[in-house]
């Protein structure tokens, strides 16, 4: 699964 | 978005503009780590890869360009510009002894074994420890400027915030992410020790020197 948090946060 | 993660890109971005303009307004680099700089030019550029596939949002996108433009403009003005400048002989940090075992860990542990994933998780791993030739380099000197220990503390500060965002979005999101926690934990660790001389020091008009 990607790592959703890294990809909306900066 | 909530105030914690809102805070916490704002301190980032604060921590990059006051590098930038501290170089450009003094036209001197002298004490900052050129190494340290690389690395988180590196660091955006692995982890914003995903500018390219995937749309978040205009904040998200724009943000994220601010971000790696202003970080290869402290790059071109520390070893182009400002070179002259550039305290080499001090910034002896070897970052090798990061890259290489940080790279390693990013193909072990992932969320998901594709380039894009393993690139991002990768800057999660490098920014965590990024910090070191900058801390080495004050180290080794034994002082900072003050502007320079302003910069140290938004940058850490950063992501403290980041950290309580994580919390928060655990509780109310219910999402989870251990990668970026962990990396983040580790992080905020590596300024602890800056953060009581900022506070102690610094925030009491005091120059940020360490003891001979």
């Amino acid at each position: 699964k990607k790592s959703v948090l890294t990809h909306d946060e900066l | 978005m909530n105030i914690f993660w809102l805070t916490g890109d704002l301190s980032h971005l604060a921590a990059i503009v006051i590098l930038l303009l501290k170089i450009w307004k003094t036209r001197s680099c002298a004490g900052i780590s050129g190494k340290g700089q690389l690395l988180f030019a590196l660091v955006f550029t692995t982890r914003y890869l995903d500018l390219l596939t995937s749309f978040i949002s205009l904040y998200n996108t724009s943000m994220k360009l601010i971000y790696i433009a202003c970080s290869y403009a402290t790059v071109y003005l520390i070893y182009m510009k400002f070179k002259a400048t550039y305290d080499g002989n001090h910034d002896t940090f070897r970052v090798e002894f990061l890259v290489v075992p940080v790279g390693g860990l990013s193909f072990l542990i992932n969320h998901d074994f594709s380039p894009l994933e393993i690139l991002c998780t990768f800057s999660i791993y490098l920014e965590s420890v990024a910090i070191l030739p900058q801390l080495f380099m004050i180290s080794k000197t034994g002082e900072a400027e003050t502007i320079t220990t302003h910069y140290l503390f938004f940058l850490g500060l950063y992501r403290a915030l980041y950290l309580v965002n994580s919390i928060w979005r655990f509780y109310f999101e219910g999402c989870f992410d251990l990668i970026a926690v962990v990396a983040g934990v580790v992080q905020t660790i590596l300024y602890c020790d800056f953060f009581y001389l900022y506070i102690t020091k610094v925030l009491k008009g005091k120059k940020l020197s360490l003891p001979a």
